[in-house]
């Protein structure tokens, strides 16, 4: 039985689709089956997850309201091991509350995410920044849990928001299991982000925070016009080595 | 009349708050009335916007759900024209869909920002990511618009569907007007960077398009750590002088 890892946060543009897609390309590199599913109408994955470049628009949103199959939705991309269900056609759509508002509601979600766990070794769900009603479903199906944490002050602030959803999910959901908080964006030079991961540090639980951090650098940034992750685009370069290291860490739980 | 001038984005992280927070202040530095206020239920203005340390916790969530009336949640700050309303006490919860439903059935939101209006100057909003409920109430209610958009390929790529959302609520809205896409989060050592702020302005019409660009600077990042806007705490720093030429750009066309 494989795990559905969720990568969650309460704040915006803290590297959320970015550990997704770069978790789950490390996992297939390594030849673990591995499904990437993109919950986040705003649907970045597409941009970041190395698919080829004739695949359908199709996806969640459209398997949902039931106008594709399951078939139909899961997209191959350059990994031999890595499948993808993008968010779909809800993209296009200037009014994305009707998407919001089933996703909420429907059974389909948590039965194709149990489905997938037995298909798959690990399923990795990206999710919109906030703590919305998509993300609490996600959760509630899901066993695993990583929270991205850009090193500035305002992302810190903000973060017992997050940490109070889990526990609160945890009480319906007992096998959600919170992997830890992973420090994002990571720039030696700057005092700012060295005070944030210090306190962090210094603030939670030892075993709350993953000892490796993720660097900013460039070629994470440019990696998403370039349509791959970076752990493939450029295995050298230290965010991709650092997720290359989160996910042996992770490889070791998941046993 | 004054005027109500939203701040959105599609895109998490892109510098909304802390453009919603600077716009305020630096209006109200120069003596215009001015009034913040936060729909996002994340509450980040909380932490930027110069609120004295014993506020009240109460604020918009409380206002429409009728615990509290619109005198207890209007806040002073460190600057005599700038008043805040905070979003309240739905960020201490950990399920805030309850909120985010009321506040797109709620006739008590367009009414505030109406009234709003009659007694300021200028009334700047701050949303959460996305194009859910909360953003396309708010846009409604709206006069003024400004969009955002971090220097990096992924918001690039997103920007699409914030555009088409704009054009879909001014179907409904004529008075909304687009003031302008602000690059944010320059950083002038960064090529990819600089290849963004180029597409952007060889594909976008020139007057959909600030000539300005907030650069990224470690002030801008510690005023959150601080509790001020950085046009407050370090009006040399080279993004408070951006955000005051923004200003300088939106007094001429608000009058
Ligand atoms: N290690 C990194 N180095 C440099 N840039 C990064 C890194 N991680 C993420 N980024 C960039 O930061 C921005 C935000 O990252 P990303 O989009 O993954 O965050 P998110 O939390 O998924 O955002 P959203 O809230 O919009 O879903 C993107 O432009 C991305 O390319
Ligand atoms: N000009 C700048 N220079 C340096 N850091 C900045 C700048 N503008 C914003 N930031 C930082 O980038 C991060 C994102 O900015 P901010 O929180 O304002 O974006 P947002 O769009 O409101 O995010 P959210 O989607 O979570 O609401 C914050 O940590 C902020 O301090
Ligand atoms: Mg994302
Ligand atoms: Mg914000």
């Amino acid at each position: 039985m494989g795990h559905v890892l969720a990568i969650v946060s309460q704040k915006g543009g803290v590297g959320k689709t970015t550990t997704a897609v770069n978790l789950a390309a490390e996992f297939a590199l390594r030849g673990t089956k591995t499904l990437l599913v993109d919950c986040d109408p705003q649907g970045a994955v597409k941009y970041g997850a190395g698919l080829r470049s004739n695949h359908t628009p199709y996806g969640l949103a459209d398997y949902i309201a039931g106008t594709r199959t399951l078939r139909e939705i899961i997209l191959p991309t350059a990994l031999p091991w890595l499948r993808v269900i993008l968010v779909g056609t809800v993209t296009n759509e200037s009014d994305q509350s009707a998407f919001q508002e089933l996703m909420v509601e429907t059974d389909l979600l948590p039965a194709l995410l149990a489905s997938a766990r037995e298909r798959c070794d690990v399923v990795i769900v990206d999710t919109p920044p906030g703590l919305g009603g998509i993300v609490r479903r996600v959760l509630a199906a899901s066993q695993h849990v990583i929270v991205p944490l850009q090193c500035e002050p305002l992302a810190l602030q903000t973060t017992p928001q997050i940490l109070r959803m889990l526990e609160d999910i945890s009480a319906v959901n007992d096998e959600l299991t919170l992997d830890g908080i992973v420090l994002t964006m990571f720039d030696e030079n700057s005092d700012v982000c060295a005070r944030v991961a210090d306190y962090v540090r210094r603030h939670l639980p030892a075993n709350m925070v993953f000892d490796m951090v993720v660097p900013r650098t460039s070629a994470a940034a440019e990696a998403f016009a370039a349509g791959q992750p970076v752990v493939l685009r450029n295995a050298a370069d230290p965010s991709s080595r650092a997720y290359s290291q989160l996910v042996t860490e992770l490889q070791a739980r998941f046993q």
